[in-house]
């Protein structure tokens, strides 16, 4: 219903600023319905406005990789603020971030794993520290997969990130 | 409601039977490249009622039978079960733990399964409608796909939003 | 003309097994020239076979993202031996790569640099250890864009490296 | 025949005047997400002649002008230039050295000059046509685009190769 998606699209809306400012230590972002002609309010396009700190606002497929990762980001978590999914998925979504960054898409993760339930794959050690567990996964046989439990202080977990283990 | 358990067995590179156990919080998984991480991602999407071999990186749905490999042969089935807590009976059954199970023969022909009890690929499709859990939607963020959502024309975006709210 | 043509391919081909199999240390790769029906020769479509060291030939979607950024790599370099371009520029070419395979990227970029000119952006400390120079971008002013020399050793290389000199 | 020097002035996020010196073998570029490093290959891109709004990732051209930051005005104009070593002559000209620069106003007006001699942009894309200098082509490997070559379907990847041969 029409009164239904206004409520929620509101609030995603402010959830995706409150999220942003976070992740970015500042500036802003929106959401905005476009309105086309002739189209019905039902049908129009969804249009992501984001704005880094210090930075004038430009079109967002300007923003670099990291700013971009980040940002969607920011719009999946006010997602599942409006609608909680029961687990979330992340495959590598830290890899165009530099350290400062993974640090902080590793934060926001964190906050939200009190309500959902997150999957992280990744390579890069400041994510693998805020997992309650960690699993490795290596090919000691060729072509086989095998899972293997890790913890980050030992060797194997160490080892597993150099690309031992892999044929 | 959460996700317990995952077991693959003859799913893409996991040829052994192979148990992922998850908790609450953050559960993270870490190896080197073309180890089998983002196959896992794949055998949830699986056994959750993925209708597109795409989505799972294949050209066709048999490619998620364990290929064989050097001195290993081929496996002739695949299957993967995931057991979810359901406690808060999200899922529209009376059980407070539900395992679903997809198998998938050379061929072609599809088992399933809820708690054990053989049921047609739809009945799991349904059994999740509505419940956030699935993996059309933006719980899934795939390898290298994470622009998408934020790329993608200004349309498709409001149909991800859609389905959010 | 496509004598030219073929007598072209079958060199990249043969330089695309070879280049692949440094990369991954095994395996093998094809290019293929598809059989159509009805097609003339010079429009066919081309096909990749890769197959990592070890395992079952698959078709390359299946393959990782780590594997299919090494398989590109080798196929433009491949492409570079036979017609060698000035200047190669890798825009965060190694984002997807584990440890192991930064190492055998940045091998290969610095074999090839004999002959070709090579510009690489990029996060990971093993790539920049085979740069001849390193140049920094950073934004002590918000918005705007300068450019300072950097040097591995040096803390500014670290600094830059972890995200400071970022707004 | 290589790449000498790159100078940019109000391109995009390089609001001032800044050069890149590129000497033989590899120049490394790094940074903090968002500084401008990609901003350097799009300059590249653009001094060489693209026609393209998208391939420097704008919704046109006029995006490639510094717009201003916090407390800094807007550019009116985007000017870079791109020194080559053209001792092997490559470039059909009899010039050791060539220096290649494009501008463009916020009018939309551009100016392109050959070595300080004003020409068209199509003066500059015939000077490179053939040369391998070029940015349509497989020497640039854009940001998250590795995979492009790789997963394109058969026919694109064949044009990609006759460029090549
Ligand atoms: N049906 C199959 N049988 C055997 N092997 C398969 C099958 N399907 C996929 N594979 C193999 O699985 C590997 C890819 O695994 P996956 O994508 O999970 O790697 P990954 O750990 O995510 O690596 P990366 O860090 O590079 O993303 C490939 O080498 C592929 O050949
Ligand atoms: N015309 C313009 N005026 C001002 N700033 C601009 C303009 N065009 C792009 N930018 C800014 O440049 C920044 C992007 O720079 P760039 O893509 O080079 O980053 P990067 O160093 O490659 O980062 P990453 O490591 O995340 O890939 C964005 O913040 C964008 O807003
Ligand atoms: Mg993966
Ligand atoms: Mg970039």
């Amino acid at each position: 219903s029409r009164e239904l998606f206004e409520k929620t699209f509101d609030f995603v809306r402010e959830q995706f600023g409150q999220i942003f400012r976070k992740i970015f230590g500042g500036g802003k972002s929106d959401l905005v319905i476009e309105q086309a002609e002739g189209v019905d309010a039902m049908e129009q396009g969804l249009e992501i406005m984001a704005r880094p700190p210090g930075k004038e606002l430009t079109s967002i497929s300007l923003l670099s990789g990291g700013e971009r990762s980040l940002t969607a980001i920011a719009l999946v978590m006010a997602l599942f603020k409006a609608n909680p999914s029961p687990f979330c998925l992340l495959d590598e979504a830290d890899a165009a971030l530099d350290e400062k960054n993974v640090e902080r898409y590793a934060g926001v993760v964190r906050e939200f794993a009190a309500e959902t339930q997150f999957i992280v794959i990744t390579h890069n050690k400041r994510s693998m520290a805020v997992c309650d567990a960690l699993y490795g996964v290596t090919m000691e046989q060729p072509g086989v997969s095998k899972k293997v439990s890790v913890s980050l202080s030992g060797d194997g977990g160490l080892d597993l990130l150099k690309g031992k283990g892999a044929p | 409601m959460q996700l317990k358990k995952l077991e693959m067995c003859g799913f893409k590179s996991f040829a052994n039977r192979t148990e992922v156990v998850f908790d609450r919080g953050v559960t993270g998984i870490v190896g080197p490249n073309g180890c089998g991480k983002s196959n896992v991602v794949d055998a949830i999407k699986w056994v959750l009622g993925t209708l597109s071999y795409k989505s799972v990186r294949g050209e066709e749905m048999l490619d998620v039978i364990f290929k064989g490999a050097q001195g290993v042969a081929p496996m002739g089935f695949a299957e993967v079960s995931l057991t979810l807590d359901n406690s808060d009976h999200t899922l529209a059954l009376e059980f407070e733990e539900v395992t679903i199970t997809r198998r998938l023969f050379l061929t072609g022909e599809g088992e399933y399964y809820i708690n054990r009890a053989p049921c047609r690929l739809k009945d799991i499709r349904e059994l999740l409608y509505g419940t956030g859990i699935g993996t059309d939607n933006y719980s899934v963020i795939e390898q290298g796909k994470i622009d998408k959502l934020v790329l993608s024309n200004p349309h498709e975006r409001r149909l991800v939003f859609d389905e959010a709210a």
